[in-house]
């Protein structure tokens, strides 16, 4: 584990009384590979260790009899401390119906995370609707309809091609049949994509989402930074919900994506079934990006 | 460009093992290349950056080069198994492989083997309609072994050349669904000797290290014959397909390139090696 490494790392230099800086930078290249093993941007383990280095070996390390411990919890302090945030429930605005908007990459979750987010919505009281704006894969509306069927959930789709006219029939919809709040299923769409990406534009601006978030899979590596700039950029997220954590993946995107983006992660991913959406919890995640 | 010109210092390893970790290569294997390289530079006393390049090209390449042919059985039909996590590209991939095949004038028959997922099979009905290919299918929640042996015994009688099949997503650390698939695999093969002649393990391109512990999985639960590392259109490089082949022999047989039914290529190491160098 990072904590024997560091231990080993760190015993060493004990009782040498003063660090030299390869001593330090030692123990800091284990924590620079355990992050990067969990698929941490390796611009931002350059950011984070550079941020930690001074208090990771510092006198209450130095003077402690498990220093390689002592480090660990520091990093999963500072991790945790990234990762939260204060923002992390879903908008609530005064004009009804809210809005919700599912965007991100193709296969992340977006089509199952629309029926758990609308299933997590009911339980407190909301009727919310499920917009199928995805006309390009095929079977992608009948997978939410199907979805919405077997839970009982309200669900619109037209017959039409635009995605545009779509998401807007939808909105009348929910508002003449007291609906709310809406939850538009967006195609998965490659941030280097220019015509999808501009039509994730269009929908914004005719529709004006209180929530545009994106579904990250948790076991993205390094492009999980060149994605979510990319769409926090062009459309701008309001939040993540990281999905497939009920995989053995690190999940290192996550500290990733919040330190780059600033957006907060606001629901987890936790299995295929619609009641597997779990809120994020970043104490939880930081020891698991640690291993 | 790293390569571009220049000596060979301290500086150049540490940006090239940025380059490589960058192109998600992974931690472990980005170390053991590294440290291969430094030990040819030595031995041949390279001092020009421009050399190194050629010398890792030729590293990457040896080790990435594309297994032997492909097995093919000499009785019809080739029985090709797809499998890999959620959302990786299965269900695409073999609506392209049904299109790469029919384009050759084989009889191709697909096999709706997810029966667990909302709308899984009619996604993979669209895309046999579009390939104007043949499908064998149940209705949702039906036993994918139960289907899988039917389907073996029908693609024989109808004399199909390529049976490719489908299978549910499923993450490696779930038991019960690994279990699930070792048990079509074992239904396929006691079925008709030989098959499943190819298993390709779908693995998205934007995937990091925890491709190696899918391939290793999987692998465990049936022979993996290949991978088709998928969205290599995007801007993620798939570095972990080098890792997985040095840690586990497993080769890359295609890539995907797209949403589209034409959108895939066989393997090409030395395309694939110059994106990474990128
Ligand atoms: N194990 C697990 N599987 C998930 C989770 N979320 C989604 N999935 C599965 O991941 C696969 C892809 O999910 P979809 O909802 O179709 O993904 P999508 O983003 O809508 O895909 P596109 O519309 O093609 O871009 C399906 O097999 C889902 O059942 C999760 O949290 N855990
Ligand atoms: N850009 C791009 N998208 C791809 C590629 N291959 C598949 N996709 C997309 O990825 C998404 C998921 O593809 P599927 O074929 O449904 O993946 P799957 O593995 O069958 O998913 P599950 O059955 O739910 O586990 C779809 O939106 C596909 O269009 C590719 O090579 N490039
Ligand atoms: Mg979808
Ligand atoms: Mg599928």
């Amino acid at each position: 584990s990072l904590a024997d490494k560091l231990q080993n790392t760190l015993r060493r230099l004990r009782g040498k009384g003063k660090l030299s800086e390869q001593d330090v930078d030692a123990a800091m290249r284990e924590i620079r590979l355990a992050l990067l093993e969990a698929d941490v941007n390796f611009k931002v383990v350059k950011e984070f260790i550079a941020s930690i280095r001074a208090r990771a070996v510092g006198e209450e390390v130095m003077s402690s009899l498990t220093p390689g411990q002592q480090v660990v919890k520091i990093v999963n302090d500072e991790l945790t401390r990234l990762l939260g945030s204060e923002n992390k429930s879903l908008a609530q605005p005064a004009k009804s119906p809210a809005k919700f908007m599912l965007v991100g990459l193709q296969g992340s979750g977006k089509t199952t995370s629309a029926a758990k987010l609308a299933v997590h919505l009911r339980r407190s009281g909301k009727k919310p609707l499920l917009v199928a704006a995805d006309i390009y894969r095929p079977g992608a509306v009948d997978q939410l309809k199907k979805l919405s069927a077997s839970e009982n959930l309200d669900f619109f789709s037209l017959e039409q091609s635009d995605p545009v006219a779509i998401c807007k029939a939808g909105l009348k919809f929910a508002a003449h049949e007291s609906l709310d709040p809406v939850i538009f299923d967006t195609a998965g769409r490659l941030h280097i994509d220019d015509e999808l990406m501009s039509e994730l534009g269009t929908i914004k601006d005719q529709v004006k989402p209180d929530e545009i978030l994106m579904i990250l899979d948790a076991m993205t590596g390094q492009d999980a930074v060149n994605a979510a700039v990319s769409f926090n950029d062009q459309v701008g997220i309001s939040g993540i919900i990281l999905t497939k954590l009920d995989g053995d993946t690190r999940g290192g995107a996550a500290l990733s994506v919040r330190a780059v983006t600033g957006c907060p992660i606001k629901f987890t991913g936790t299995g295929e079934k619609v009641d597997a959406l779990e809120p994020f919890y970043p104490d939880r995640m930081a020891s698991r990006i640690l291993g | 460009d790293l390569f571009g010109g220049g000596e060979i210092d301290e500086e150049f390893y540490e940006e090239l093992e940025e380059i490589l970790v960058s192109g998600d290569v992974g931690v472990q294997t980005t170390l053991k290349l590294v440290e291969e390289l430094r030990e040819e530079i030595a031995a041949r006393r390279i001092r020009e950056r421009s050399e190194a390049r050629e010398l890792l090209e030729d590293i990457l390449g040896k080790l990435l080069q594309t297994a032997a042919e492909p097995v093919t059985p000499e009785q019809p039909p080739l029985v090709i198994l797809l499998v890999g996590v959620n959302g990786s590209g299965k269900t695409t991939s073999i609506a392209k492989l049904a299109h790469f095949y029919k384009q050759q004038g084989k009889k191709v028959l697909l096999v709706a083997g997810d029966t667990f997922r909302a709308a899984a099979v009619e996604q993979l009905e669209i895309w046999a309609k579009r390939a104007g290919v043949d499908i064998i299918k149940q209705q949702q929640g039906t036993d994918p072994a139960a289907l899988y042996f039917d389907a073996v015994n029908a693609a024989v009688a109808r004399k199909a050349d390529v049976l490719i099949g489908d299978t549910a997503g499923r993450l490696h650390t779930s038991d019960n669904l690994m279990d699930e698939l070792n048990k079509i695999y074992r239904v396929i093969n006691r079925n008709l000797e030989g098959a499943p002649h190819q298993v390709l393990l779908t693995v998205d391109a934007t995937t990091g290290h925890n491709a190696v512990a899918q391939a290793e999985k999987f692998n465990q639960t049936l022979p993996l014959t290949g991978l088709i590392l998928t969205k290599l259109d995007g801007t993620a490089r798939g570095g972990i397909v080098v890792g997985i082949r040095d840690q586990l022999d497993i080769p890359v047989s295609y890539i995907g390139t797209g949403e589209k039914i034409e959108d895939l290529a066989p393997f090409d190491p030395r395309a694939f090696t110059a994106a990474l160098l990128q």
